[in-house]
């Protein structure tokens, strides 16, 4: 979804 | 991907593997929880369903790949090959105290009201609650190993790090992810008392000996 990105926790 | 991002992910992969090798080189789960190890498989498998779905980059999808089969394979060794060395009898957290709010919660308190969402959202709520049948055994047995103490440290301090990533975000990026925040926040106050413990006496060379 739009609001997770790479730059997210894992 | 900034420092802290890569250190959180980098003191997760080190916890876990930590607790792999401590598992196949003493051919002993002794003082392990297998319900946090379940937990955490859960938590895997309801996050990286996006493995299928969505490709970020190649780090992502190694990692989430690392995550998915090192957690699987310590529930096999605990539940299968070295079976009789759990410890059953001390692992009697009630997990169903943890899975009843993360469920009713995140279908509650969540971005989006889709599957993958709530399921992501779940995984993210179980995560910061997924060590307590550990730290609940380590409490009710009165001590630690001391590289069960490492594992819970390095197992500890991803999730503080996570939360220095999003402060980073929030200043740098103008990006924030409540639920993340919140859900990182809980794990790492859980921690707390352990990391105390953990640094006036595991570095000092003492057991974890909780006071009696």
């Amino acid at each position: 979804t739009a609001q997770h990105d790479e730059h997210d926790e894992l | 991907m900034n420092v802290f991002r890569l250190a959180g992910d980098l003191a997760h992969v080190f916890a876990i593997i930590i607790l792999l090798l401590k598992i196949w080189k003493t051919r002993s789960c002794a003082g392990i929880s297998g319900k946090s190890q379940v937990l955490f498989a859960l938590v895997y498998l309801t996050r990286y369903l996006d493995l299928f779905t969505t490709y970020v980059s190649l780090y992502n999808s190694v990692m989430k790949v690392i995550f998915l089969a090192s957690s699987g394979a310590t529930v096999y060794l605990m539940y299968v090959k070295f079976k009789a060395t759990y410890d059953h009898n001390h692992d009697s957290f009630r997990v169903e105290f943890l899975l009843v709010p993360c469920v009713l919660l995140s279908l509650l308190i969540n971005h989006d009201f889709t599957v993958m969402e709530v399921l992501w959202t779940f995984s993210i709520y179980l995560e910061s609650v997924a060590i307590l049948p550990q730290l609940f055994m380590v409490s009710k047995t009165g001590e630690a190993e001391s590289i069960t103490s490492h594992y819970l440290f390095a197992l500890g301090s991803y999730r503080a790090l996570y939360l220095l990533n999003w402060i980073y975000r929030y200043f740098v990026e103008s990006h924030y992810d409540l639920i993340a925040i919140f859900a990182g926040v809980v794990q790492t106050i859980l921690y707390c008392d352990f990391f105390y413990l953990y640094i006036t006496k595991v570095l000092k060379g003492k057991r974890l000996q909780l006071p009696a």
